[in-house]
């Protein structure tokens, strides 16, 4: 077990105490800065934390950050991990991001659906959805990126219990999304949104349960596309961007389209690295590479945050 | 834990959207057990399927019997996740 966040390896993936473990060491070591909330408890009893990082204020405008919605992306975890150290490291380093801690809180929840991520570690490594039972089926778990009440149960999402994408008896349904939704509206001033998942290299913005434009779709195509040229100038990794629906698919019930449509004007997802066609089965070698690329991209969309209140 | 040996990623191409729709019935086949980690969507994006062992056979003659192209993404599930956990384990020690 590390014993300090500084000799905790970055390059590797870990299980959920072990990440839970690294929360608790970073909290201790900046507790002016760093603090663990719990803001639910999963299905199968598991707490759900989020770092809030904070230089003080009250109630500030906040950034959210999630990783790992969907448990088999462990990517996005260990990014979330590596984004936690370096929020710590580079307040009071980096003039430009210490201007963003300075006047918004950011909320990181690295392990947005622990039970999934603990069934990959322990018995599937491809689970993706959460652990819930469903009465009627002896099919487990729904999709928490389907499960949001935008566009609930339309195109794009599945009324199978039994299929990877289904979404759930109603919005809601599962405690690891109704629990963000309760913090989400109890705080009121979150002001950008960023829902992280793995693989496929992109930068999306709302919306993915109708074709319609966002009222703020030039805004968002521009912050996006700035986003994607600060990631890619790192390592010349390649991301597409663009609204969910026009740049993949259809899927209702998304993450991104609700925190939109409750007015988190900045709400985008990420799709990181398949860079080697491993999927989500990433070499732990580009954990890190992926979360420096990553970076500079929500740097980008933090920055214009705070650059442009509303 | 579950076994994931013998189980294949084929990453399809779909030419057109006809072809897109084939894969959305291959999709629809339950039985096949099919785990589709980048799904059908547009003529060009490429389609990322993990399939079973026992389904291999019967993908790759649909596959072929539409005309449709693909190449073998990773060639078996377990080998990968079997360095996927040396690695953690060596990190440990």
């Amino acid at each position: 077990w590390a014993r300090s966040t500084n000799t905790f390896n970055y390059a590797t993936y870990h299980t959920l105490e072990e990440i839970y473990d690294f929360m608790d060491l970073l909290a201790a070591e900046h507790p002016q800065l760093v603090s663990k909330l719990q803001i639910g408890s999963s299905y199968e009893g598991r707490p759900i934390y989020v770092l809030k990082f904070s230089t003080g204020g009250n109630n500030r405008p906040a950034i959210w950050i999630d990783t790992g919605i969907h448990s088999r992306e462990w990517v996005t975890q260990a990014s979330g991990v590596w984004f936690a150290k370096k929020i710590t490291q580079d307040y009071g380093q980096d003039p430009a991001f210490t201007a963003i801690l300075d006047n918004m809180d950011i909320f990181l929840e690295i392990v947005t659906n622990p039970d999934g991520f603990a069934f990959t570690h322990s018995k599937n490594r491809m689970w993706r959805k959460t652990r819930s039972l469903t009465s009627g089926s002896t099919c487990i778990g729904v999709d928490p990126n389907r499960n949001w009440d935008a566009g609930f149960g339309k195109a794009g999402a599945s009324s199978n219990p039994c299929s990877e994408t289904y979404h759930g008896k109603f919005a809601n349904s599962e405690v690891e999304v109704k629990s963000i939704v309760d913090f989400v509206k109890d705080h009121r001033n979150i002001k950008a949104f960023i829902s992280i998942h793995s693989y496929s290299q992109l930068l999306l913005y709302p919306f993915g349960y109708k074709r319609e434009s966002p009222a703020d779709k030039d805004e968002l195509d521009q912050v996006a596309k700035s986003a994607v040229e600060a990631l890619t100038s790192l390592y010349g990794t390649k991301f597409k961007y663009g609204s969910i629906i026009t740049t993949i698919y259809p899927a209702s019930g998304g993450t991104i389209d609700w925190t939109y449509n409750q007015g988190i004007k900045y709400s985008f997802t990420f799709e990181l690295r398949d860079t080697g066609r491993y999927g989500f089965l990433l070499p732990a070698s580009q954990i890190i590479p992926t979360a420096q690329e990553t970076w500079l991209a929500l740097l980008t969309i933090m920055e214009h945050t705070l650059n442009h209140p509303y | 834990k579950e076994d994931f040996v013998g189980h294949q990623v084929l990453r399809i191409s779909a030419a057109d959207e006809a072809q897109v729709q084939m894969v959305k019935e291959l999709e629809d086949l339950e039985h096949l057990q099919l785990d589709f980690w980048r799904g059908p969507a547009q003529p060009g994006s490429p389609i990322d399927v993990r399939v079973p062992f026992p389904s291999i056979q019967a993908v790759k003659v649909f596959l072929e019997a539409h005309g449709l192209r693909y190449t073998i993404m990773i060639e078996d599930v377990q080998s990968l996740l079997d360095d996927e956990q040396e690695q953690m384990l060596a990190s440990r020690s």
